[in-house]
């Protein structure tokens, strides 16, 4: 996973 | 992920979990804002929109279907529910939706991190959860007595945001590129939105009185 991705979060 | 993360993560499910508990077990949504309720509703399915495209984890996947079909149900109970909707008082829930979708919208257009639908989108979910508890703070302060429920559910809703922040120190710090500023800045707006709240839940607990909201 891209460690800069916001988008994992909720 | 880390610790703040998955806290912050669970203190949301537990709010959403405590006002289902109040909606089906109490059959009462009194003193919850349906203002408030649609308007995550409205978060949750303009942000999810990658929910299909995108598959992060499963984890993440699961927690996206929590809350968007908790957030729909909540409406639902709330407006249709023969039972429920009966302990819903609409003239106290006046705050007007538009006042705060259409700036949300204006400014995601202006602000996102790429011009395109599902990022337009995005941004408007996140700016409009940073004030999606507004109509909730002034049902409040309107409401003589809140009962216990009603008050913790705001409560993890506003440690839930607090742990978000904490969670965004800890990836600053330990992760590379690791800088968003659009949910930065929502998210500390959103926070500093329940500092009074937090003011008064921590009096009344302290001295083991009601809680209570000065006018």
């Amino acid at each position: 996973t891209d460690p800069s991705n916001a988008k994992d979060e909720l | 992920m880390n610790i703040f993360r998955l806290a912050g993560d669970m203190t949301h499910l537990a709010s959403v979990l405590v006002l289902l508990l109040k909606i089906h077990t109490i059959k009462s949504c009194a003193g919850i804002s349906l203002k408030t309720q649609e308007l995550y509703a409205l978060v949750f399915a303009t942000r999810y929109l990658d929910i299909f495209t995108d598959f992060i984890s499963l984890y993440n996947t699961t927690m996206k279907l929590i809350f968007l079909g908790s957030s729909f149900s909540i409406v639902w109970y709330i407006r249709n529910h023969k039972i429920v909707s009966r302990s819903y008082d609409k003239s106290q829930d006046t705050f007007r939706h538009y006042f705060l979708i259409i700036p949300c919208l204006l400014l995601a257009l202006l602000v996102n991190e790429k011009f395109t639908f599902k990022e337009v989108m995005w941004a408007f979910s996140i700016y409009l959860e940073a004030v999606a508890i507004l109509p909730q703070l002034v049902l409040l302060q309107r409401t003589r007595n809140i009962d216990n429920l009603t008050g913790q559910y705001v409560f993890l809703l506003g440690a839930y945001r607090a742990l978000y922040i904490l969670n965004w120190i800890y990836r600053y710090f330990t992760e590379t590129h690791y800088v968003h500023w659009i949910t930065w800045v929502s998210g500390l707006v959103q926070t500093l939105l329940y500092a009074d709240f937090f003011y008064y839940y921590f009096e009344s607990w302290k001295n083991n009185k009601k809680l209570q909201l000065p006018a």
